[in-house]
């Protein structure tokens, strides 16, 4: 596992921020950014439909929430997914309007997996094969603006998750970084490095680190291993693929 | 010796002046005297939450105003949480786990 990984350094892997606005469709939007970032990894850039997994969602209307694994089988039982551009985003789900096979697919995958609940082997799967789904206790979120969160349990409680994003990349704060000089300065002892995870919301742009936020890696922070799902788009004997550091 | 009295330098922004600045910021606006102060409400009660939040972080975070500092907890979690986590999340045994290259 390298000690740094930022799968937004590699061009197209990564696609724009997104808005769900008053639709509460993270689970879609993290599921997309999975699959079109492994597509790009492994194959081609390809911005897929995130209304197709609004609308052609087995358990009815999208915009109410959902999980993970029903964004993947719902491409699993779609055969792929649409193109963005085809079936572009609405913000809301009208009944019966799936339009799955109106549209070419761009983007399939094979199957779907969810990783052990070790932040160090989330890290090394990271690395190797790219952006993964985590769902989180999303509380702390509202007042953020930037910086490393890190917070004990009972600020965050790590059990009770509500809000899917996609995993990007993870790092290491270097001792005093972001702090005033005069801060650094008055501190008795060296400060240790925080390591970090880098994550990437669907709250828009104008939000956190421009649409990004880290959490403290190594602690559970905001329950960050409960869930770890990730979509699969190669053949398992396939070769590695590396994160730019 | 000169009655001049000290400068006391830069006063800080009262909260009124805050929220008119959030207003603008992200083009907010409420046309219902009574939803302004509701929101204004909130927004000082939020306010006083990432001060909280920033006492027990434990990292490098800032907290403070942010699109969704008008909202109550309970309205942010409508609109931008998973409603049906938030319901519980069905219980599962991790069946698939990733073993390394190879793997079946």
């Amino acid at each position: 596992t390298p000690h740094t990984c930022d799968w937004r350094k590699k061009t197209d892997v990564i696609s724009p921020i997104k808005n769900q606005k008053n639709c509460a469709c993270c689970w879609a939007i993290a599921a997309a950014g999975n699959i079109e970032a492994l597509w790009s990894i492994r194959s081609k850039p390809v911005e897929v439909s995130v209304q197709e997994l609004l609308d052609c969602n087995r358990c009815g209307d999208g915009c109410q929430g959902g999980f993970i694994w029903d964004a993947f089988i719902t491409v699993l039982n779609n055969s792929g997914l649409a193109s963005e551009r085809d079936y572009p985003f609405q913000g809301k789900v009208e009944p019966h309007r799936c339009l799955a096979k109106k549209y070419k697919k761009v983007a399939w995958i094979q199957d779907f997996i969810m990783l052990q609940e070790d932040e160090q082997r989330i890290a090394q799967y990271l690395a190797t094969h790219g952006p993964i789904t985590v769902t989180i206790n999303k509380k702390l979120l509202q007042q953020y603006k930037k910086g490393v969160i890190k917070v004990t349990p009972d600020t965050c409680d790590p059990r009770f998750v509500d809000h899917s994003v996609l995993l990007v990349g993870f790092g290491r704060d270097k001792p005093g970084e972001g702090m005033p000089a005069e801060t650094v300065a008055s501190q008795s002892r060296p400060r240790r490095s925080l390591p970090y995870w880098i994550l990437k919301n669907s709250w828009g742009s104008h939000w956190g680190e421009e649409g990004y936020f880290r959490l403290h890696r190594g602690s559970n922070t905001c329950g960050i291993t409960k869930y770890p799902l990730t979509a699969r788009v190669v053949p398992p004997k396939a070769s590695l693929v590396s994160c730019p550091p | 010796g000169s009655l001049r009295a000290q400068d006391p330098g830069p006063r800080p922004l009262e909260l009124k002046e805050v929220f008119a600045w959030f207003q603008m910021q992200f083009n907010r606006s409420y046309l219902i005297p009574a939803e302004h102060a509701r929101r204004l409400d909130i927004f000082a009660h939020n306010l006083a939450q990432a001060q909280r939040l920033q006492e027990e972080d434990l990292g490098t975070a800032e907290f403070g105003v942010t699109p969704f500092s008008d909202l109550t907890e309970e309205e942010f979690a409508q609109l931008y949480g998973n409603r049906k986590t938030a319901r519980g999340v069905p219980s599962m045994n991790r069946m698939a786990e990733y073993e390394g290259l190879g793997e079946s």
